[in-house]
């Protein structure tokens, strides 16, 4: 396995651009989410604000634990909460010049990592498959 | 980075144990299953059956897309339908003692793969988080 070319790849080269990345509005209500995640097929997609400014992550998971009432789940309470009152704001986030080894850390306890410009915009993510991708090509030479 | 090290750990080693792995039976209804994904967090989770063969998969997005009406997203359907009805029967398989590297590929596409025995029955599972953790290990030697 050639470790030194796997660790030459550029972020910008793998990473999935901005405007093929799923992703809720911070304003948007929890209605809106859900049916964002259900369309997109997503377990989990960024949350932004209209200047595209990266705030956190929404899942479904993070959805339906915030409507788990106890006998039942909610789902009438979708339409009351907003994405930012409980979207998970500990988003792992690297910046576009960062090294892929970095990245590989990350991605052991995320299933994607965003990145960011230096002025804080959201330029893309990085995803598990996209790396195990490459691991793979490079361990098969 | 020391591919053949790599290569000869074992999946019965990497593995998560079955009796670790949250998963539903085949005849619970979608209410049941979308509790049991809400509780343990996870996205996706085994089908068994009585007898722990491997069925399938189920996964909040499928819940969700099945229960996806024309003006909304139709909750009340969560009690009539099965997990049956809507698994995904295509969940990638290994026998136990399949080779670490034909894993690698399949983990490409797949968040986890399904151990299995030589009489179908289910062992464990071994997830993409296992694989990177182990790789980035042999990375950074
Ligand atoms: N429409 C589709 N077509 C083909 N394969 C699909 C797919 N949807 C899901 N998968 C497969 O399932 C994995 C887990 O998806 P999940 O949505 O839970 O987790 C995803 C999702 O949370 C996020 N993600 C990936 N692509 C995205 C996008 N274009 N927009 C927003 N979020 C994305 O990154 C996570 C990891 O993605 P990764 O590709 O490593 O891993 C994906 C991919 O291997
Ligand atoms: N309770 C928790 N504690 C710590 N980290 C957590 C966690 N729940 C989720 N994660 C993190 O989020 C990743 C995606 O989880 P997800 O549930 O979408 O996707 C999971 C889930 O569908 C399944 N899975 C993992 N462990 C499982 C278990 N014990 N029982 C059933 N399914 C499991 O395998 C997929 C990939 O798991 P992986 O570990 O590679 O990747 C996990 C892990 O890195």
């Amino acid at each position: 396995l050639h470790s030194g070319e796997f660790l030459e790849i550029n972020i910008r080269d793998l990473m999935i651009p901005s405007e093929r990345v799923a992703h809720v509005q911070v304003k948007n209500n929890l209605e809106h989410a859900l049916l964002v995640l259900t369309k997109s097929g997503y377990t989990a997609i960024p949350v932004l604000d209209p200047h595209y400014k990266l705030h956190g992550l929404i899942s479904t998971p993070i959805i339906m634990e915030s409507i788990l009432g106890l006998e039942r789940i909610e789902f009438e309470k979708l339409e009351e909460k907003k994405v930012e009152e409980v979207m998970n704001e500990d988003v792992p986030r690297i910046s576009i010049d960062a090294s892929i080894q970095s990245s590989l850390e990350t991605l052991i306890d995320h299933p994607f990592i965003c990145i960011e410009s230096s002025d804080g915009i959201f330029e893309g993510i990085l995803t598990r498959r996209t790396v195990l991708f490459h691991l793979n090509k490079h361990i098969k030479k």
